[in-house]
């Protein structure tokens, strides 16, 4: 009679270990020559995951100089990949979520009670043990403060061209063109020739692709807020900056196609539940120089209504506009100069700015909060694609 | 007492900037 002995798998307990003659093969299959692609499917911030199990298990044999040279292989390897891929939204995003996650881990396993609160027992036994990695986390969050700022270059760059002719040229309100100024002509400073125009719908294609990336890569929500707001504060300076010094555009029918095209952006937001962002708000001096289009500009009741409406402007800004304003047809008058004056006189008591233009290159100061994972470490599985075979679970 | 973990031992790290520094210098170095 044959004896079957059922041998008991050893637990995972979520740590991985290598030879330290692997570091660079693990640096290269899973930092360098790694292509996002490669994982969708699998866990968002795989890399992430398995890089703080190879470090757990460093720390678990007290081996302090492999954490070290881990850790120092893991950034610089980041580093050089980003450099190679400077103007890819999708690598930048990818690594972008899994530094942070990175981050996240270090704090939420580094024994620190503040970042425990909201571990399962298990997760609390995936704790490090011997090394305290806070100079670690902050080199950690310094990269990821570089990350981010590669990431809104590459958005920036792709947005800044479509911004001039999808906000202010382009006449999606039917009718529209019958009532631009007299001697209007189309121009753009993005445009080289006609073709080169872009449509509002342009813009959202173009925020829905990066939106979609983001996500997909598992980016915190919080994060893609903060994107979203730094988008739509240039989509705002740059748009403004145009309006103050072109004449041609400065007119009621650009003011009731900007307020419309606003409107189309305040509603992406709200159907990709970013409303929260404060991206809006960075839109206020642009939703208020809209409306200044199209608010009568005659009587001193008018000029009192300016006044309050338009506190997100600067004097200089609102003088500026009514100066280029011109007027759809001969019925129209020009604003005059005492109006102006009445503007002035109201306003005079304001501390504003002395520039008229926006920063268009201002940046928000980035924030990443802490955002522990509900996954357990040893739940993880590690898929043949990523060429990690010499990885051993313990 | 001896259910308290031991402190964990800080580990030094050099900032972002150093080790752009150290990275640049090796590679130097190498041909």
């Amino acid at each position: 009679r044959q004896v079957t002995v059922q041998r008991k798998e050893k637990d995972f307990q979520g740590m991985l270990e290598y030879h330290k003659e692997d570091e660079a093969l693990l640096i290269r299959n899973l930092v360098t020559d790694l292509k996002p692609p490669t994982l969708s499917g699998t866990v968002p911030c795989l890399p992430a995951y398995i890089l703080y199990m190879c470090i757990r298990h460093a720390d678990y044999i007290n081996d302090d100089l492999k954490v070290h040279s881990l850790l120092t292989a893991t950034i610089n390897g980041i580093k050089k990949v980003l450099k190679k891929h400077n103007d890819d939204f999708e690598m930048t995003a990818f690594w972008l979520s899994n530094t942070c996650r990175l981050l996240h881990c270090l704090k939420q396993y580094s024994g620190d009670e503040g970042f425990m609160t909201q571990n399962t027992s298990k997760q609390n036994e995936h704790c490090l043990k011997n090394f305290d990695l806070t100079e670690y986390r902050q080199v950690m969050s310094d990269l990821s403060i570089q990350i981010y700022q590669q990431l809104i270059k590459i958005a920036e760059g792709a947005l800044q061209p479509m911004i001039v002719s999808a906000m202010l040229e382009n006449e999606s309100i039917q009718g529209l063109s019958g009532v631009k100024p007299a001697g209007y002509r189309k121009r753009s400073s993005s445009m080289v020739d006609g073709d080169n125009s872009y449509c509002l719908e342009a813009i959202i294609r173009q925020m829905n692709s990066f939106h979609a990336v983001m996500c997909d890569q598992g980016l915190d929500p919080e994060i893609i807020q903060q994107v979203f707001k730094q988008l739509f504060y240039m989509i705002n300076a740059v748009t403004l900056n145009n309006l103050l010094l072109r004449k041609d555009v400065c007119s009621w029918s650009t003011g009731m196609q900007l307020r419309y095209n606003i409107s189309q952006l305040e509603e992406w937001l709200r159907g990709r539940n970013l409303h929260q962002s404060g991206a809006v708000q960075t839109m206020e001096p642009l939703i208020q120089a809209a409306q200044l289009l199209q608010l009568k500009k005659k009587t001193p009741e008018d000029a009192e209504a300016i006044c309050s409406l338009c506190t997100s402007l600067s004097t200089q800004q609102i003088v500026k506009i009514l100066n280029l304003y011109t007027p759809l047809n001969e019925f129209e008058e020009r604003v005059t100069v005492a109006f102006i004056r009445t503007i002035q006189a109201q306003l005079q008591e304001r501390n504003d700015p002395q520039q008229l233009l926006l920063d268009s290159k201002h940046t928000f100061p980035v924030l990443f909060p802490f955002n522990p994972s509900s996954l357990i470490m040893d739940s993880i599985h590690i898929p043949a694609c990523l060429h990690l075979e010499f990885l051993n679970e313990v | 007492n001896s259910q308290r973990p031991r402190p964990r031992v800080l580990l030094k790290a050099p900032t972002l900037a150093e080790m752009e520094e150290m990275t640049t210098s090796e590679e130097e170095e190498s041909p």
